[in-house]
Protein backbone atom coordinates (compact mmCIF):
# COMPACT_ATOMS: atom_id res chain seq x y z
CA UNK A 1 0.00 0.00 0.00
CA UNK A 2 0.61 3.30 -0.96
CA UNK A 3 2.11 5.75 2.20
CA UNK A 4 -0.72 8.89 1.90
CA UNK A 5 1.61 11.93 0.13
CA UNK A 6 2.81 14.35 2.60
CA UNK A 7 1.48 18.01 2.58
CA UNK A 8 2.30 19.70 0.01
CA UNK A 9 5.77 21.89 0.35
CA UNK A 10 4.13 24.58 -2.18
CA UNK A 11 1.77 25.60 -5.19
CA UNK A 12 4.06 27.28 -7.51
CA UNK A 13 2.19 29.27 -10.84
CA UNK A 14 0.94 27.19 -13.92
CA UNK A 15 3.74 29.27 -15.89
CA UNK A 16 6.80 29.04 -13.51
CA UNK A 17 9.84 27.96 -15.84
CA UNK A 18 10.55 25.29 -13.43
CA UNK A 19 7.34 23.72 -13.58
CA UNK A 20 7.18 24.19 -17.32
CA UNK A 21 10.32 22.15 -17.43
CA UNK A 22 8.00 19.37 -15.32
CA UNK A 23 5.86 19.07 -17.85
CA UNK A 24 8.38 19.31 -20.87
CA UNK A 25 9.94 16.23 -19.22
CA UNK A 26 6.19 14.81 -19.08
CA UNK A 27 5.24 15.57 -22.70
CA UNK A 28 7.90 13.79 -23.85
CA UNK A 29 7.10 10.98 -21.81
CA UNK A 30 3.72 10.59 -23.32
CA UNK A 31 5.21 10.86 -26.83
CA UNK A 32 8.17 8.09 -26.25
CA UNK A 33 5.79 5.84 -24.60
CA UNK A 34 2.58 5.31 -27.08
CA UNK A 35 3.53 3.84 -30.68
CA UNK A 36 0.35 4.49 -32.80
CA UNK A 37 -0.98 7.75 -34.03
CA UNK A 38 0.34 11.08 -33.43
CA UNK A 39 2.55 12.88 -31.75
CA UNK A 40 1.21 15.23 -28.69
CA UNK A 41 2.65 18.81 -27.62
CA UNK A 42 1.87 21.00 -24.59
CA UNK A 43 -1.04 22.73 -24.59
CA UNK A 44 -1.92 23.88 -20.75
CA UNK A 45 -0.64 23.21 -17.68
CA UNK A 46 -3.79 23.18 -15.75
CA UNK A 47 -2.60 22.55 -12.18
CA UNK A 48 0.59 22.16 -10.35
CA UNK A 49 1.41 20.77 -6.65
CA UNK A 50 4.90 20.38 -5.07
CA UNK A 51 5.68 17.70 -2.49
CA UNK A 52 8.65 16.66 -0.50
CA UNK A 53 10.41 12.88 -1.40
CA UNK A 54 11.86 11.89 0.88
CA UNK A 55 14.83 11.12 1.44
CA UNK A 56 15.60 14.08 -1.36
CA UNK A 57 13.95 15.63 -4.00
CA UNK A 58 10.68 17.14 -4.79
CA UNK A 59 7.81 15.62 -6.65
CA UNK A 60 5.52 17.48 -9.29
CA UNK A 61 1.81 16.44 -9.33
CA UNK A 62 0.53 18.62 -12.47
CA UNK A 63 -2.68 17.89 -14.64
CA UNK A 64 -1.27 19.15 -18.54
CA UNK A 65 -3.24 19.56 -21.64
CA UNK A 66 -2.07 18.23 -24.62
CA UNK A 67 -2.68 18.78 -28.40
CA UNK A 68 -2.52 16.71 -31.60
CA UNK A 69 0.24 17.31 -33.96
CA UNK A 70 0.24 15.82 -37.54
CA UNK A 71 3.48 14.04 -36.63
CA UNK A 72 2.98 10.21 -36.46
CA UNK A 73 5.11 9.22 -32.92
CA UNK A 74 7.27 6.89 -35.03
CA UNK A 75 8.02 9.65 -37.52
CA UNK A 76 11.52 11.18 -36.63
CA UNK A 77 10.53 14.72 -37.15
CA UNK A 78 11.47 16.82 -33.89
CA UNK A 79 8.32 17.38 -31.75
CA UNK A 80 9.64 21.53 -32.16
CA UNK A 81 8.94 21.30 -36.04
CA UNK A 82 5.25 19.36 -35.36
CA UNK A 83 2.35 21.18 -36.53
CA UNK A 84 -0.50 21.37 -34.42
CA UNK A 85 -3.54 19.93 -35.86
CA UNK A 86 -6.48 22.19 -36.46
CA UNK A 87 -9.55 22.67 -35.30
CA UNK A 88 -10.31 22.43 -38.74
CA UNK A 89 -9.13 19.05 -38.86
CA UNK A 90 -11.16 18.07 -36.11
CA UNK A 91 -8.71 18.48 -33.34
CA UNK A 92 -7.65 15.56 -30.63
CA UNK A 93 -7.03 17.09 -27.16
CA UNK A 94 -4.87 14.69 -24.21
CA UNK A 95 -5.46 15.22 -20.12
CA UNK A 96 -2.70 14.05 -18.52
CA UNK A 97 -2.33 13.49 -14.47
CA UNK A 98 1.40 12.87 -14.10
CA UNK A 99 3.83 12.89 -11.46
CA UNK A 100 7.47 14.47 -12.29
CA UNK A 101 10.62 14.03 -9.91
CA UNK A 102 12.99 16.91 -9.83
CA UNK A 103 16.41 15.78 -8.95
CA UNK A 104 19.77 17.17 -9.16
CA UNK A 105 18.14 19.35 -11.41
CA UNK A 106 16.33 16.73 -13.62
CA UNK A 107 13.18 15.82 -14.56
CA UNK A 108 12.24 12.33 -14.53
CA UNK A 109 8.79 11.04 -15.08
CA UNK A 110 7.43 8.50 -12.08
CA UNK A 111 4.07 8.42 -13.64
CA UNK A 112 1.81 9.12 -16.31
CA UNK A 113 -2.24 8.82 -16.81
CA UNK A 114 -3.54 10.62 -20.26
CA UNK A 115 -6.85 10.30 -21.81
CA UNK A 116 -7.08 11.40 -25.18
CA UNK A 117 -10.73 12.58 -26.76
CA UNK A 118 -11.63 14.61 -30.24
CA UNK A 119 -12.63 17.91 -30.05
CA UNK A 120 -17.20 17.34 -30.27
CA UNK A 121 -18.81 17.43 -33.66
CA UNK A 122 -20.69 20.74 -32.69
CA UNK A 123 -17.41 22.75 -31.86
CA UNK A 124 -15.83 21.98 -35.13
CA UNK A 125 -19.60 22.76 -36.80
CA UNK A 126 -19.40 25.77 -34.93
CA UNK A 127 -16.53 27.48 -37.17
CA UNK A 128 -16.70 25.16 -40.29
CA UNK A 129 -19.83 23.88 -41.68
CA UNK A 130 -18.58 21.53 -44.39
CA UNK A 131 -15.76 20.33 -42.46
CA UNK A 132 -14.35 16.61 -42.68
CA UNK A 133 -15.21 14.85 -39.36
CA UNK A 134 -13.25 12.06 -37.78
CA UNK A 135 -14.33 8.80 -38.87
CA UNK A 136 -14.00 5.14 -36.71
CA UNK A 137 -11.07 3.77 -38.18
CA UNK A 138 -12.75 0.78 -38.44
CA UNK A 139 -15.42 2.06 -40.97
CA UNK A 140 -15.89 0.03 -43.95
CA UNK A 141 -15.25 3.38 -46.23
CA UNK A 142 -12.37 4.17 -43.90
CA UNK A 143 -11.10 0.48 -44.65
CA UNK A 144 -12.00 0.44 -48.43
CA UNK A 145 -10.47 3.63 -49.08
CA UNK A 146 -6.93 2.81 -47.17
CA UNK A 147 -6.86 -0.86 -49.49
CA UNK A 148 -6.97 1.26 -52.22
CA UNK A 149 -4.40 3.84 -51.66
CA UNK A 150 -1.71 1.18 -50.23
CA UNK A 151 -2.49 -0.44 -53.48
CA UNK A 152 -2.16 2.69 -55.79
CA UNK A 153 0.98 3.49 -54.02
CA UNK A 154 2.56 -0.02 -54.46
CA UNK A 155 1.54 0.58 -58.03
CA UNK A 156 4.09 3.14 -58.56
CA UNK A 157 7.60 1.93 -59.32
CA UNK A 158 9.31 1.00 -55.93
CA UNK A 159 11.93 -0.62 -54.66
CA UNK A 160 10.09 -2.17 -51.87
CA UNK A 161 6.30 -3.64 -52.17
CA UNK A 162 4.97 -1.39 -49.09
CA UNK A 163 2.45 -3.11 -46.35
CA UNK A 164 -0.03 -1.16 -44.16
CA UNK A 165 1.14 -1.13 -40.28
CA UNK A 166 -1.66 1.40 -39.14
CA UNK A 167 -4.28 3.57 -39.78
CA UNK A 168 -4.29 6.35 -38.06
CA UNK A 169 -6.53 8.90 -38.86
CA UNK A 170 -9.94 9.12 -40.84
CA UNK A 171 -12.03 11.71 -41.98
CA UNK A 172 -15.77 11.51 -43.88
CA UNK A 173 -16.87 14.67 -46.02
CA UNK A 174 -20.07 16.17 -44.63
CA UNK A 175 -21.95 14.60 -47.34
CA UNK A 176 -19.99 11.63 -47.58
CA UNK A 177 -18.57 11.94 -51.07
CA UNK A 178 -14.63 11.52 -49.91
CA UNK A 179 -12.79 9.74 -47.26
CA UNK A 180 -9.75 11.29 -46.47
CA UNK A 181 -7.59 8.90 -44.75
CA UNK A 182 -3.84 8.88 -42.98
CA UNK A 183 -1.65 5.92 -42.57
CA UNK A 184 1.82 4.11 -41.87
CA UNK A 185 2.99 1.67 -44.22
CA UNK A 186 6.20 -0.34 -44.03
CA UNK A 187 8.94 -1.50 -46.58
CA UNK A 188 9.54 -5.28 -46.79
CA UNK A 189 11.76 -7.43 -48.10
CA UNK A 190 9.85 -8.09 -51.64
CA UNK A 191 9.67 -5.96 -55.01
CA UNK A 192 6.66 -4.93 -56.08
CA UNK A 193 6.61 -7.69 -58.28
CA UNK A 194 6.88 -10.94 -56.39
CA UNK A 195 4.34 -9.80 -53.40
CA UNK A 196 1.76 -12.00 -54.85
CA UNK A 197 1.78 -13.49 -51.71
CA UNK A 198 2.46 -10.52 -49.29
CA UNK A 199 2.35 -12.68 -45.67
CA UNK A 200 5.09 -13.65 -47.12
CA UNK A 201 7.21 -10.40 -46.98
CA UNK A 202 9.00 -9.40 -44.13
CA UNK A 203 9.07 -5.89 -42.80
CA UNK A 204 12.00 -3.81 -42.60
CA UNK A 205 13.27 -2.54 -39.19
CA UNK A 206 12.54 0.98 -38.57
CA UNK A 207 11.37 1.78 -41.95
CA UNK A 208 8.03 3.58 -42.18
CA UNK A 209 5.99 5.80 -44.82
CA UNK A 210 3.70 8.38 -43.71
CA UNK A 211 0.62 8.46 -46.05
CA UNK A 212 -2.11 10.57 -46.75
CA UNK A 213 -4.65 9.85 -49.15
CA UNK A 214 -8.15 10.59 -50.20
CA UNK A 215 -10.86 8.92 -51.90
CA UNK A 216 -13.55 10.69 -54.22
CA UNK A 217 -16.45 9.26 -55.34
CA UNK A 218 -17.94 10.44 -58.89
CA UNK A 219 -20.39 9.16 -61.76
CA UNK A 220 -19.29 5.69 -62.54
CA UNK A 221 -16.05 5.08 -60.03
CA UNK A 222 -13.73 6.49 -57.63
CA UNK A 223 -10.72 8.42 -57.86
CA UNK A 224 -7.49 8.18 -55.45
CA UNK A 225 -4.84 10.27 -54.77
CA UNK A 226 -2.29 9.14 -52.02
CA UNK A 227 1.24 10.09 -51.36
CA UNK A 228 4.06 9.07 -48.60
CA UNK A 229 6.92 10.17 -47.00
CA UNK A 230 9.30 7.21 -46.21
CA UNK A 231 11.96 7.73 -43.59
CA UNK A 232 14.74 5.38 -42.83
CA UNK A 233 17.14 3.64 -45.25
CA UNK A 234 15.43 1.96 -48.22
CA UNK A 235 17.39 -1.05 -49.76
CA UNK A 236 17.91 -2.05 -52.95
CA UNK A 237 16.16 -4.88 -54.51
CA UNK A 238 17.33 -6.95 -57.24
CA UNK A 239 15.54 -6.43 -60.61
CA UNK A 240 15.81 -9.05 -63.38
CA UNK A 241 17.88 -7.42 -65.45
CA UNK A 242 18.69 -8.13 -69.53
CA UNK A 243 21.53 -10.86 -70.27
CA UNK A 244 24.98 -9.49 -69.71
CA UNK A 245 23.79 -6.52 -67.48
CA UNK A 246 25.10 -5.90 -64.34
CA UNK A 247 22.93 -5.31 -61.20
CA UNK A 248 20.46 -2.54 -61.06
CA UNK A 249 21.71 0.67 -58.33
CA UNK A 250 18.45 1.83 -57.08
CA UNK A 251 17.95 4.53 -54.74
CA UNK A 252 19.30 4.11 -50.92
CA UNK A 253 17.87 6.66 -48.89
CA UNK A 254 20.21 7.65 -46.17
CA UNK A 255 17.84 7.17 -42.73
CA UNK A 256 15.68 10.41 -41.95
CA UNK A 257 15.53 11.78 -45.58
CA UNK A 258 11.93 12.41 -46.82
CA UNK A 259 11.31 10.46 -49.87
CA UNK A 260 7.74 11.96 -51.76
CA UNK A 261 6.17 9.50 -53.47
CA UNK A 262 3.16 11.43 -55.11
CA UNK A 263 1.47 10.50 -58.39
CA UNK A 264 4.73 9.56 -60.49
CA UNK A 265 7.87 8.33 -59.53
CA UNK A 266 9.20 8.55 -55.93
CA UNK A 267 11.22 11.74 -55.45
CA UNK A 268 13.98 11.64 -53.01
CA UNK A 269 14.33 14.95 -51.27
CA UNK A 270 18.14 15.85 -50.25
CA UNK A 271 21.60 15.04 -51.30
CA UNK A 272 21.67 11.56 -50.46
CA UNK A 273 20.46 9.74 -52.83
CA UNK B 1 -5.94 62.10 -7.72
CA UNK B 2 -8.22 60.00 -5.67
CA UNK B 3 -6.84 60.27 -2.53
CA UNK B 4 -5.37 58.02 -0.27
CA UNK B 5 -6.38 54.16 -0.04
CA UNK B 6 -9.87 53.92 2.49
CA UNK B 7 -8.83 51.79 5.33
CA UNK B 8 -11.76 48.69 5.87
CA UNK B 9 -12.09 48.47 9.99
CA UNK B 10 -11.66 44.87 10.28
CA UNK B 11 -10.04 43.87 7.15
CA UNK B 12 -7.26 41.07 8.07
CA UNK B 13 -3.66 40.84 6.83
CA UNK B 14 -3.11 40.63 3.40
CA UNK B 15 -4.80 36.93 1.58
CA UNK B 16 -1.64 34.59 0.69
CA UNK B 17 -0.49 34.78 -3.39
CA UNK B 18 -3.05 32.53 -5.18
CA UNK B 19 -1.51 30.62 -7.92
CA UNK B 20 -1.35 31.63 -10.73
CA UNK B 21 -3.25 28.93 -12.42
CA UNK B 22 -4.12 27.29 -14.99
CA UNK B 23 -1.76 28.63 -16.90
CA UNK B 24 -1.47 30.21 -20.66
CA UNK B 25 -3.18 28.51 -23.70
CA UNK B 26 -0.28 28.50 -26.20
CA UNK B 27 -2.81 27.13 -29.04
CA UNK B 28 -6.55 27.17 -28.56
CA UNK B 29 -8.75 25.84 -25.92
CA UNK B 30 -10.55 22.28 -26.82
Amino acid sequence: ARSPLPPPVRDPNCDDPEVEQAAWAAVQYVNSNHRHGYKYTLNQIDKVRVYQRKPVGEVYSMEIDLLETTCHVLDPTPLENCTVRQLTEHAVEGDCDVNVLKLDNQFVVSNAKCESSPDSAEDVRKICLDCALLAPLNDTKVLHTVDAAVAAFNAQNHTSYFKLLEISRAQLTPLHSSVYVEFVVGPTDCSPKDAAEPAACNLLADQHGFCKATLTEKVGGEDVAASCVVFGTVPVVPQPQPDGAGPTVGPTVAAGTPVVAGPGPAVAVGPAV
Amino acid sequence: ALGPKPVIPGAGPAAPAIPLCPGRIRYFKV
